[in-house]
Parts: C-alpha cells; sequence; structure tokens
C-alpha cells in the first residue's frame, strides 16, 4: 500500500544520505576542542580530525550527524588505544619506571596486591636508592599487605645493579618480582641509561611506564625515552580519581607500541582497576 | 596602515598552536587569542610586514599582564612579616611538595632566618621520614607526631614550638589530595581555619596539561591560594600550565622547580618566562 511504499523510499533516502562539509567541519571542531582540552597531543589531534573528517564525508549516515562523527572519533581512538594490556598470571619479573611523583612506588604496592589475590606469591624489590625514605614508603606499603621486600639494608648493598641482582636471587622462588625504580625523565641520560643498565642485567618479562594521568604534551617525548631505554611492554594510568581525562596516555600507546594494562585510581592499595577501553574512551570524551 | 582581521589571523594561529603545544591550557587560550585580537584590529602599524612581530608583543604583553596579577615579593613578605611566619604547602598528589619545602627551607636559612619544619602529611606511607630525612640534612627541627594523627594538630604544634623558641619560620607539609576528593579538601579547609596560614602555596607541576586550571581553580575556591610554585620545570617543558594556573587563581607563580636538588629553586621571572615561552 501507499503508506508503506513511502515509508520505504524514505528510509531509502535517508539511507543514502551523506553528511554534508559544512555540518562534519563544524562537529569536528567540537571534537576537537575535547580532545585539546583531554590532553591529546596536538599532533594527533590534527591526524585524528582529518581521518574523521573523512570517515565522515563517506560513510553512509544512519545516525544523526552529531552521533554519526562522534562514533567515527570513538572508533578511532579506541583503534589508537588498542586492548588492554593483559599481564599473564605467571612467574616473571615486573620493572615499573616513569616521570617523578607519577605513582611508581603505590602501583608496585597495588601490583602486587592484584597478582597476590589471583593467587600468586608477589615479592618487591626496591631500586630507588635516591628518594629520601624511598625503601620506608615502600616498605610500609608492602608490611600491609604481607608482600615480602628488599633494599639496600636487605644486602648491604649500594650500587643499584647489586641490588636488584641480590633481591632477583633471594626471591627467586616467589612468583612474580616487582621492582620499583626512582622516578626520572627523558632530558637525565644517566639515569635513563641507569634503567637500560637494569633492565640488561635481569630482563624483566614486564616493563611497565607508570604515568599520570595528568600529563600534557610532554607524553610522547618522555614515552619515547622510556621506550628507547627499555622497550616498554605496557602502561598504568595513575590518578584517574582526578579531573584528568588522560589523553597523554594516547601517545605512550602510539610510542611505545604497547597498550595500558591497568589504570591507578585513588590512594588506597586496593584503588587499582584493570584497564577497560570503551570506559576509558566515554570518560575522555565527556 | 591599519591591521584588520585578515592581517593578524595567521600570526594568532599560529601562537595560538605554540601556547596549546607548550600546555597552556585550551580553556585560557581561548579566552586569551580574542582579547588579544580585539586589541590589535584597528591598529596603527607603520610597515604590514611588522604585523608578525606586532601580534607577538601584544601577546608577551597579554601573558605578563596575567603573571604579574597580585604579584607580591617572597623575600619581603618574609622579612616584613610577624615572625612566626606560617607558611602551609598544598596541592595533588605527587606534585613535589616534600621537596620544595626543603628547598625553601635551605633558601630562607641561607638567607639568615631560623626555619622549623610540621610534617602534617600523617597519611601517606613514608612522608613524615621523607621529611625527616630532607631536615636532617639540612640541621632544621621537624616537628611531627604519630601516623594518622590531626595534621592541624602538627601545624598548631609547629608554630607553638617556633613562638617558644623564637623561630622566624613554620613550612608547613601537608598530604597531596585530588580536588575531587570532599573529605580531603574539607580536612585542608580546617587545617587552614585552625591554623590561620600567614601564606597558603599551592605547588603544581608544569608536566601538567589541561587539568592544571581545574585542579588550581578548586584549591583556590575551596582553601584559598596566596601563591604557586611551579615544579618539574627542568623536565624539558616549556612551562605554559604557569599560564593556565596564574590565570585560573589570579596569583602569582613565585617560584620554579628546576631539580631535585636543594639549589634548584628559582625566583619566578615573568618576563625570562614569557620570552622562554614564545620568544
Ligand atoms: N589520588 C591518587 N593518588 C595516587 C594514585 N597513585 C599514586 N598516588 C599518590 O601520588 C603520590 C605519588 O605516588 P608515588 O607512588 O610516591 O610516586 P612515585 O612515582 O613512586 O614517585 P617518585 O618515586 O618520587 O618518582 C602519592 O601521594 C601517592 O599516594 C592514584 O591513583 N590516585
Ligand atoms: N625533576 C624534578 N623532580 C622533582 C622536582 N620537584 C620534586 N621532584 C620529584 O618529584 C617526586 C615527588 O616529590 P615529592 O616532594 O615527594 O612530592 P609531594 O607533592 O610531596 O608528593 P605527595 O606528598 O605524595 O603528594 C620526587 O621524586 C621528587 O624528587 C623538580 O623540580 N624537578
Ligand atoms: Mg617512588
Ligand atoms: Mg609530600
Amino acid at each position: 500500500n501507499l503508506s508503506s511504499a513511502l515509508k520505504k523510499s524514505v528510509k531509502k533516502i535517508v539511507a543514502s544520505k551523506r553528511i554534508d562539509k559544512r555540518t562534519v567541519d563544524e562537529l569536528v571542531k567540537d571534537l576537537q576542542r575535547a580532545l585539546i582540552q583531554a590532553d591529546v597531543r596536538i599532533s594527533l589531534v590534527k591526524e585524528l580530525s582529518n581521518r574523521v573528517r573523512e570517515r565522515a564525508l563517506t560513510e553512509k549516515l544512519v545516525l544523526n550527524p552529531r552521533e554519526h562523527v562522534i562514533k567515527i572519533l570513538y572508533e578511532e581512538l579506541i583503534g589508537i588505544l588498542g586492548k588492554s594490556v593483559d599481564i599473564p598470571l605467571v612467574p616473571q619479573k615486573i620493572m615499573m619506571v616513569g616521570l617523578n611523583g607519577s605513582g611508581k612506588t603505590s602501583s608496585c604496592a597495588k601490583l602486587a596486591r592484584y597478582f597476590q589475590k589471583k593467587g600468586l606469591k608477589p615479592a618487591v624489590i626496591c631500586a630507588d636508592i635516591y628518594r629520601p625514605a624511598a625503601s620506608d614508603q615502600l616498605k610500609q606499603l608492602c608490611a600491609r599487605i604481607n608482600v615480602p621486600f628488599f633494599d639496600s639494608n636487605s644486602c648491604g648493598q649500594k650500587d643499584v645493579i647489586e641490588i636488584v641482582k641480590a633481591g632477583v636471587k633471594e626471591f627467586s622462588r616467589y612468583d612474580v618480582l616487582i621492582i620499583d625504580t626512582a622516578g626520572r625523565h627523558a632530558l637525565e641520560s644517566d639515569m635513563i641509561d641507569e634503567i637500560r643498565r637494569i633492565g640488561a642485567e635481569i630482563n624483566p618479562e614486564q616493563r611497565l611506564l607508570v604515568l599520570d594521568a595528568s600529563i600534557g604534551q610532554q607524553a610522547s617525548v618522555q614515552a619515547k625515552a622510556f621506550d628507547e631505554a627499555i622497550g616498554i611492554t605496557g602502561i598504568i594510568i595513575t590518578k584517574m580519581d582526578g579531573t584528568a581525562k588522560g589523553g597523554g596516555a594516547l601517545s605512550a600507546v602510539a610510542e611505545t607500541d604497547s597498550g595500558i594494562a591497568f589504570l591507578g585510581t585513588g590512594e588506597r592499595v586496593e584503588d587499582f582497576e584493570r584497564f577497560e577501553p570503551d570506559r576509558f574512551v566515554s570518560r575522555l570524551l565527556g | 596602515t591599519i591591521l584588520d582581521e585578515g592581517d593578524v589571523k595567521t600570526p594568532l594561529e599560529e601562537l595560538e598552536l605554540a601556547l596549546l603545544e607548550s600546555d597552556t591550557a585550551l580553556a585560557v587560550v581561548e579566552e586569551l587569542i580574542p582579547r588579544v585580537k580585539a586589541n590589535l584590529i584597528g591598529k596603527k602599524v607603520s610597515r604590514r610586514e611588522d604585523t608578525h612581530e606586532i601580534v607577538t608583543d601584544a601577546l608577551k604583553e597579554a601573558l605578563l599582564e596575567i603573571l604579574s596579577c597580585n604579584n607580591f615579593d617572597f623575600d619581603e613578605f618574609v622579612e616584613s612579616s610577624d615572625k612566626p611566619v606560617n607558611i602551609t604547602f598544598v596541592g595533588i598528589n605527587g606534585t613535589g611538595k616534600t621537596t620544595t619545602i626543603a628547598k625553601i627551607a635551605k633558601r630562607l636559612f641561607d638567607a639568615g632566618y631560623s626555619v622549623v619544619i610540621a610534617s602534617a602529611d600523617t597519611y601517606r606511607a613514608g612522608a613524615t621520614e621523607q621529611i625527616e630525612e630532607h631536615a636532617s640534612r639540612l640541621g632544621l627541627k621537624v616537628i611531627k607526631h604519630q601516623y594518622g594523627a590531626d595534621p592541624a594538630a602538627v601545624v598548631y604544634d609547629a608554630v607553638k614550638y617556633a613562638k617558644a623558641n623564637h623561630k622566624d619560620v613554620v613550612l608547613a607539609d601537608t598530604a597531596g589530595r585530588m580536588h575531587t576528593s570532599v573529605n580531603l579538601m574539607e580536612q585542608l579547609r580546617k587545617i587552614c581555619r585552625v591554623t590561620k596560614p600567614d601564606m597558603v602555596l599551592f605547588v603544581d607541576e608544569a608536566i601538567a596539561g589541561n587539568d592544571a586550571v581545574e585542579r588550581a581553580k578548586r584549591f583556590d575556591e575551596l582553601i584559598g591560594i596566596d601563591a604557586s610554585i611551579l615544579t618539574k620545570v627542568d623536565m624539558d617543558v616549556k612551562g605554559g600550565a604557569a599560564i593556565s594556573i596564574a590565570y585560573s587563581t589570579s596569583k602569582p607563580i613565585i617560584f620554579m622547580g628546576t631539580g631535585q636538588g636543594y639549589d634548584d629553586l628559582e625566583k619566578f621571572d615573568p618576563k625570562k618566562f614569557v620570552e622562554r615561552l614564545i620568544g
């Protein structure tokens, strides 16, 4: 009958509809602002904008224009982040690196508790010989969750490599060895070389970059330096309980060709979650 | 010749991009650039070729204005204040408060002042041990309570000690906290209400991006800050966060942390900073 024929033809028109360039430009501009405010690297924002614009103009419009563009951006972001990095529940050594104050020491305890809950026997080695009371901090965190702890005082060694070697030997009957290192940044060549040397000495299966969610445009430069030194296998984004959107994580993932394993969501040892791409991207886009 | 929108458009876009890539928050850039633009349109210039330079100078001027807002001299403040002066340090987790206190302590000590440190981070593991180590290296007294004690009581005791022993300055270290934590921000409000600091210094890091605006704003709204200190400037950052923080709080940046050593502290120089940012 006429009514259903009309319905069919309207559907056809809507289905073959393409979004117009002016609408796309306006919508992409809005999304650019959201990405910049989320601390996504400016060059990546431009790249994403071009990809989204191109796809939005060529792909069939099945949703309303705004949803159409957002869905495309959402897919592009998920594409960059990839799947969550799955750290296998096997005996291994895990080295934690990152910028000063990013949350490495706290995350060592959180990670130890994670493996403990999964039935493995974790142990922690403090390889930070620089920060005042670094050992005290980590020792206390480990004591709270009954995880064995090793530092320079345990072996009377002053050299970082010797401490880590002694710790690995001491904890040979433990499953997961987590090694905390001192904060450092890309311009400290001797410190970057130190983590390269530690990595070469103990060959950790996992080398995790601990990154503050609020990091700005420096994320890719810093991630690159750590990756070149030891090859990053996974990323932990901390302080997600704040208001930072974590856009720097995109660059870190891209630079290290790895992925995000966990999120730190507070100061307590239980404030630790497996990374979920959908939730992360939704939060990033607000 | 008179400048029109077309003349200033490209130079402004380039400068806007430079600011964003230097970690200046979008919210700040979006308010700043149109203002600079409005002031430039209709401006007389002797040669059109000078436009780029004129636009850059106009932006530098606007940035200087932001960075000079409510400015004061830290040393003069300490000098002229009734003793003991209570300076309390606040901020987000891991930004460098404890290390900055050690640097300021050394600076004041070298300038001839007697300094007492209040270890009012009674919450984080190893916090008191950390500041005690700094204090012992500098030969300074630390007032501390046991783990979990009321931070306000620690500061209160430190001021009491300073009064009784004629000490000039109390530097109070507080626990890092998220501006999103209602309880922790309320705790900080209480500390300030009870101990009435002479100066509240907000400590944040140069490496932070757009979130620098939100957290500085919230700390200023909820606690009230007198000035900010920008740390980790040595991490190869242009430091645009300084603009973000100064703009959103209308309070000055007074020091920059440029490393982990006690001497890695510089008095903030707005002119030098702006030159480095878009020189
Ligand atoms: N709110 C919140 N705080 C966190 C989180 N992760 C770590 N922190 C806090 O951030 C601060 C710094 O954490 P640390 O673990 O000491 O950081 P770090 O990377 O070991 O620091 P350095 O060893 O000095 O480089 C501490 O106050 C932690 O309690 C998180 O996910 N949320
Ligand atoms: N490179 C560099 N590192 C800094 C600077 N200031 C502080 N740090 C480092 O940043 C890390 C955190 O410093 P803290 O002083 O513990 O920071 P905090 O704000 O007291 O941390 P919480 O009390 O846990 O919130 C340490 O590794 C410091 O050595 C700086 O200006 N440059
Ligand atoms: Mg640490
Ligand atoms: Mg501290």
